[in-house]
């Protein structure tokens, strides 16, 4: 029931991901989601994932040895997906020192293995920034759990959303966010399988409710 | 330099793709 309905594919799903600022304040801690996916845990009746032509984003993400065009011919094709986020872009938060930038995701497996994730920003289809994160299976619940818990968001990401928050216009921020993606690589450190590959677009939110997303199947008919 | 790419709104993609949820 997953495999159609949700992130995952014959071997690993993605059960949570989120991209977000923390400060303290007054003792407390304040929490801001620019992006979120959060837990879900679809049924037979609901819908099954939308598809999109993998040929119609290839140049969106890096077209160079180990890109999408590669990766997807590689396979399985199963294990294909793209995220459109409308991002929350509407934190009041001070930007400056004491403020935490972070990414944690997790996923769950049937093998216990060791994970390879592999993130990789695109600025106009060309890579300009990577970082690859190692991680090992925890047993929970019967289920080997990997999880990626507050790495550190990179520089580059943080400039780039500051810049992106100082635009005055929503026009902007999405005219700037067209040419911006991420693609995400979850694959098996040992035999470089790969699991799950993740291509993310991203629009602003206009919505009251914070950040969004529609999740679409990658498919070449 | 940055090559000159197709806006995504003349590519083929779903309907649903400029529809933002009103809640997840």
């Amino acid at each position: 029931v997953w495999q159609d309905r949700t992130i995952a594919s014959a071997k690993l799903r993605l059960l949570e991901y989120s991209a977000f600022l923390e400060t303290q304040r007054d003792r407390e801690t304040y929490k801001h989601l620019f992006v979120h996916i959060g837990p879900s845990n679809p049924g037979y009746n609901d819908p099954v994932l939308e598809s999109i032509d993998v040929r119609q984003i290839y140049d969106k993400f890096s077209e160079k040895k180990g890109g999408l065009k590669e990766l997807y011919e590689k396979g399985p094709h199963n294990a294909f997906f793209l995220v459109k986020f409308w991002a929350d872009l509407s934190s009041d938060i001070e930007e400056g020192s004491g403020v935490f930038y972070g990414v944690s995701s997790q996923y769950s497996g049937t093998e216990n293995i060791t994970i390879s994730v592999s993130t990789k920003v695109c600025s106009f289809g060309k890579q300009v920034v990577e970082k690859v994160e190692t991680e090992y299976a925890h047993m929970e619940g019967g289920k080997y759990v990997f999880r990626i818990h507050r790495s550190p968001m990179c520089e580059y990401m943080i400039n780039f959303i500051h810049k992106l928050k100082h635009l005055p216009e929503k026009y902007m921020m999405n005219s700037v966010l067209e040419n911006f993606t991420i693609l995400q690589v979850v694959s098996n450190r040992e035999t470089q399988e790969t699991l799950l590959c993740i291509a993310f677009v991203f629009e602003v939110s206009t919505s009251e409710h914070g950040a969004q997303y529609h999740v679409y199947r990658l498919v070449n008919d | 330099c940055a090559v000159e790419q197709v806006p995504m709104r003349k590519r083929q993609l779903p309907a649903s793709f400029w529809e933002e949820p009103k809640l997840t």
